[in-house]
């Protein structure tokens, strides 16, 4: 009895719109659908599938998850494309950290786009946290040196979180400003930021994984944040990148507010995909 | 890139007799290549029947040279869902225009808003921008900002309320005989109903002429959702597509296009006031399909 043909064919078609439609990429559907119809496994209904396809993706984001778990004084540096979210989810980890009883401060890196430092200071002002910034047009090099110096002498200082501006993967010039921040970093800091975090926009399609694999050239991550998951998009993309690159993902952005930060879970990030 | 790939394939269809299987073998993999640029889905899927109806309809299976028509019928399809030439908004310079800017957080409204303000401007327009958003910390300086950076006019008040500033914002304009105003509105999700409500409620308060969507180009198959639900909600006239500098291959842009049925106005290639570009159809065709 081949399923693939009729009623299995349509159930597989089904499967493979949801699928793609969630980010997944053609490629690494029809890959699984084929491993499934390879490995002969027997599905009598679309939820049967469904689970089988399931299965498969909780084996390959195993291990996705992570903790972030900062018991000494550190750095958490933060970077991404423009418009993903890094701003608004540093507020987000200053509020995750402080509530955790930890002392928080905030680098202003963005030196460069209109209203960036006044906008992370609008934040750092209503949780109240200190913020290090200089005027505008600073390098962006020397305003983290200085953040940095300020907060390794402060022994009431816990995490000192650092932001970057926005910068397209395709921009040389940026990514060479980004090389140069990461070495400023390692020089005053001693060692790599104790989190390097890129943001991930939840709705970017497969372009993501062109700027994992040149963001990661400069810095490997220590894991990913994706935001703006509480819209329609599903944020599917971060299986090939978890698969190719191993990075775990920390956290999900799930909207505007300083609250909207959820750890990700692998169980349900799976089940909002179908 | 897609060109490539059905070279590939039709190289290996020479000498062979085309038949209907071989064309949807190279159909197959021209959706395919369509879906890794991030077109959505069902758009694909459009596309590709149409394709398949004007092939069967060409008589191209009789043809000398079938595997150059099959491209150039692709090709052909493309540009004419892109839309067939650049189109170019140019109201008349006496009556004021308003432009309600759209889109989702983070797309590039505010510096797409301050790029055509300068691009009008230029163009001898009296311009003046406004920013509705008043909820994201410093949106309305950053706006500033930019206004004050470039010359260009920035209308100020202390209104809290969108609806009521941007009314505000149009009588201002009126009584200071502006050819266009621009206002910036806050990113929404579509399907966050109170948001959504208040851009129709500005458009209504200000009879906007256009309602313009800004959509990042690095967006994937979510593209078609908010093409859809802004247009149900808000009856788009136009696009722009932001961050083309980037690598990605922009299917997005079918998808918006195709599910709007408006035109794509411009494309942001950059951060800079000047960093904006009359949309050319053909050379996105030539973007995606490569
Ligand atoms: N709905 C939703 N919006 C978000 C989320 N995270 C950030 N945003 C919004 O996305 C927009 C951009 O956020 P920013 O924090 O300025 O992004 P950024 O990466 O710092 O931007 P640049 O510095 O300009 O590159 C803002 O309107 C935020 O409120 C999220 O998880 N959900
Ligand atoms: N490289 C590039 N960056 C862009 C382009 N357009 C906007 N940006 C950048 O994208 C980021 C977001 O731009 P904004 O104009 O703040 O986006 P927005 O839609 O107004 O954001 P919200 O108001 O929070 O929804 C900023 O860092 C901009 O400089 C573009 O065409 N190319
Ligand atoms: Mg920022
Ligand atoms: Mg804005």
């Amino acid at each position: 009895r081949n399923i693939f043909k009729g009623k299995g064919k349509k159930i597989f078609e089904e499967i493979e719109k949801v699928l793609i439609e969630a980010d997944l990429g053609a490629k690494t559907v029809i890959e699984l659908l084929e491993e499934i119809k390879k490995e002969n496994q027997v599905f009598k209904s679309y939820a049967e599938l469904k689970s089988i396809l399931k299965d498969k993706l909780k084996n390959i984001l195993n291990g996705a998850e992570a903790n972030f778990d900062l018991n000494e004084k550190s750095i958490v540096l933060i970077y991404g494309v423009n418009g993903v979210g890094k701003t608004t989810t540093i507020a987000k980890l200053a509020k995750y950290l402080s509530d955790a009883g930890k002392v928080v401060a905030l680098v202003a890196g963005d030196t460069y786009r209109a209203a960036a430092k006044e906008q992370l200071d609008v934040w750092a002002k209503r949780l109240n946290v200190k913020i290090y910034m200089q005027q505008h047009g600073a390098d962006p090099g020397a305003v983290i040196f200085d953040g940095i110096t300020a907060f390794k002498n402060n022994k009431k200082l816990d995490i000192l979180i650092i932001d970057t501006g926005g910068r397209l993967h395709t921009n040389e010039n940026l990514i060479k400003q980004f090389q140069k921040i990461v070495n400023v970093i390692k020089k005053v800091w001693g060692k790599m930021p104790n989190e390097s975090l890129m943001i991930l926009d939840g709705t970017t399609g497969q372009n993501a994984l062109s700027q994992v694999d040149i963001f990661s050239k400069v810095i490997k991550p220590t894991g990913f944040i994706m935001t703006k998951l509480d819209g329609t998009a599903r944020g599917g993309i971060l299986i090939q990148l978890y698969e190719k690159h191993r990075i775990p993902i920390k956290f999900l952005g799930t909207g505007e507010k300083f609250t909207d930060l959820e750890q990700f879970r692998i169980e349900p990030f799976i089940d909002r995909i179908f | 890139g897609l060109k490539d790939k059905v070279n590939g394939i039709l190289d290996k269809l020479k000498g062979k007799h085309l038949t209907k299987d071989y064309v949807e073998n190279v159909l197959r993999e021209v959706r395919l290549a369509l879906l890794e640029a991030d077109v959505h889905y069902k758009v694909a899927g459009k596309f590709i029947e149409s394709v398949k109806t004007n092939i069967i309809g060409s008589k191209i299976l009789e043809s000398l040279t079938p595997y150059q028509q099959i491209i150039d019928l692709v090709y052909k399809e493309f540009v004419l869902l892109m839309g067939e030439e650049a189109i170019l908004l140019e109201p008349p310079k006496d009556t004021l225009h308003i432009w309600e800017i759209v889109g989702l957080q983070g797309s590039g409204k505010t510096t797409q808003s301050a790029k055509l303000a300068k691009f009008y401007k230029d163009k001898g327009y009296k311009v003046l921008l406004a920013s509705l958003d008043v909820y994201r910390p410093a949106a309305i300086e950053q706006l500033r900002i930019l206004a004050n950076n470039n010359e260009l006019d920035f209308f100020e008040d202390k209104e809290k309320k969108p609806v009521k500033l941007a009314k505000k914002a149009r009588q201002y304009s009126e009584k200071n005989s502006y050819d266009l105003l621009i206002l910036d509105t806050a990113g929404r999700l579509h399907i966050d109903k109170e948001m959504m409500k208040e851009v129709e409620n500005v458009k209504a308060a200000v009879k906007a002429n256009e309602i313009i969507l800004v959509v990042d180009s690095m967006v994937g198959q979510d593209a078609a959702n908010i093409a859809k639900e802004f247009n149900e909600k808000l009856n788009i006239t136009g696009s722009i597509l932001t961050k083309f500098d980037s690598d990605t291959r922009g299917g997005a842009a079918l998808s918006v296009k195709y599910i709007s049925q408006a035109p794509i106005l411009f494309i942001g290639i950059g951060e800079k006031i000047k960093d904006i570009e009359v949309f050319y159809p053909d050379r996105m065709a030539q973007r995606i399909l490569n």
